[in-house]
């Protein structure tokens, strides 16, 4: 199931890529 | 503790605003629940900039949503 990865996780210091439309 | 500010966010790409306020938000879920920071963030982040803007100026708002949150995670990881 794709929920499994849901939500992405935050890590200080890396790019955010959870949302890249937005 | 990340300081950031709302002429801060104001000079930054959409992109940009959204890395600031996620450093920002971990640096103070960390504190309050250092396991699921990086999962909250990650919803938080989901919400419009706007109102993350908001969120910075009102940490009431904030806690509600970092409530809000854990209450979503805990129900979905059930």
């Amino acid at each position: 199931s794709s929920s499994v990865n849901w939500p992405p996780e935050f890590r200080p210091g890396e790019p955010w890529k959870g949302y890249p439309n937005i | 503790k990340v300081s950031l500010t709302a002429s801060m966010l104001a000079s930054a790409s959409p992109q940009a605003q959204k890395q600031m306020l996620g450093e920002w938000l971990f640096s103070l879920i960390q504190t309050m629940h250092p396991a699921l920071a990086g999962k909250i963030t990650g919803m938080l982040l989901e919400i419009d900039t706007l109102e993350l803007r908001h969120m910075l100026e009102s940490p009431e708002c904030l806690h509600t949503k970092v409530d809000e949150a854990i209450a979503v995670l805990q129900a979905h990881q059930a």
